[in-house]
């Protein structure tokens, strides 16, 4: 030790210490691991580990925006003819897409990742049920639903976020003849005996992409909210509370037969960027935004009392790639 | 990428759904 020389003493000390700290924080996971079996086979109910603020900032601090943008260039450049097919075909073994059921599957028809990524379904792929008054608005999967209670929403089982903070304060288009109701999720009931329900669909890489009208109903005001890009994958919505009110999303409310309706797409790393067909002013994942900002666009018109009329199953936007 | 529904409907509104189930654009979530 005291033979070696200086240059030498800087080298090692970083790499036994970085190895020590890595290897003591991944010895200390696995022993939260094999707790938290134990405590499961006792038939003890395991409260979700959240992150912490720090661990959270410090998410939020990598440059996912950044990252989305650079990543959207690369899959808009066009790839030569004889590189499609075997890079498509990879990213489509990859994800599990279904290429049978896309309205062109000649992999040579798409000029880049891009575009295969906004494919569209053959309109027989998709039958819309024509029983049930909401109907699925995409393809995914399930991450929860059920009532709202309080103003409080699941993202997942046991993990909440403010309804208030999600939605943005209520845009009322006329002026109310009454102070607005105590909790926010009174003001957005509408109709004595009715209750306020949520469902989260969460968008895997291979799916499907674009989402469609879940019901009939007219669509009056629109709220984009920029925001990070943090990864949503059910994982993380299990470990980032209020990961939905951290994200770029656009909310787009209105009225259906039963009351108040609302639709947010929720962006996310790799899918920063949101389109709403009708929507030409909505620009997302701009390179400079200010935080906790919003930015809202009426539907509402002189000559369009109502705002936007969408039938069940009727095409409204889609997530596109950076 | 996640989509989000909120609404408000009468209190016999039904989902049909399990957590976690794989789910396609079209199908039905949930009625009266």
């Amino acid at each position: 030790f005291h033979t070696a020389p200086v240059r030498s003493l800087f080298l090692l000390r970083p790499v036994p210490i970085l190895l020590a700290t890595g290897g003591g924080y991944a010895g200390y996971r696995q022993y939260e691991k094999y707790r938290d079996r134990k405590l499961e086979k006792l038939g003890l109910e395991i409260p979700p580990k959240l992150a912490s603020r720090w661990e959270v900032s410090l998410y939020k601090s990598v440059p996912t925006r950044l990252l989305s943008r650079a990543c959207g260039r690369l899959n808009q450049v066009e790839l030569p003819y004889w590189l499609r097919r075997p890079v498509y075909s990879l990213y489509i073994w990859t994800f599990g897409v279904n290429m049978t059921e896309a309205a062109v599957e000649d992999l040579h028809h798409y000029r880049n990742l891009s575009e295969l990524f906004r494919r569209k379904l053959k309109p027989q792929a998709r039958p819309v049920c024509g029983l049930h008054c909401v109907t699925s608005p995409s393809d995914g999967k399930i991450l929860t639903f059920g009532q709202v209670k309080n103003s409080e929403v699941e993202q997942v089982k046991g993990v909440t976020y403010s309804l208030e903070s999600f939605l943005g304060p209520r845009a009322f288009t006329e002026d109310l003849p009454f102070p607005p109701a105590s909790s926010f999720r009174n003001q957005l009931v509408t109709r004595e005996g009715n209750e306020l329900y949520h469902c989260v669909i969460y968008l895997a890489p291979g799916d499907y992409h674009c989402f469609h009208s879940p019901t009939d109903w007219t669509i009056a005001h629109r709220r984009h909210f920029p925001g990070s890009l943090m990864s949503v994958n059910p994982g993380m919505a299990r470990w980032i509370k209020e990961l939905f009110c951290h994200n770029e999303r656009v909310v787009l409310t209105g009225d259906w037969k039963h009351g108040f309706f609302s639709l947010t797409a929720v962006g996310a790393t790799n899918v920063g960027s949101i389109r709403i067909h009708f929507d030409r002013e909505l620009h997302t994942n701009s390179p400079r935004y200010s935080k906790g900002s919003y930015n809202d666009l009426s539907f509402v018109t002189h000559a369009n009392k109502e705002g936007i009329l969408m039938r069940k199953g009727e095409p409204l936007g889609e997530f596109n790639l950076g | 990428s996640t989509i989000v529904l909120i609404f408000e409907a009468p209190k016999d509104f039904n989902f049909r759904l399990k957590a976690g189930q794989k789910i396609r654009f079209g199908e039905a979530l949930g009625s009266l």
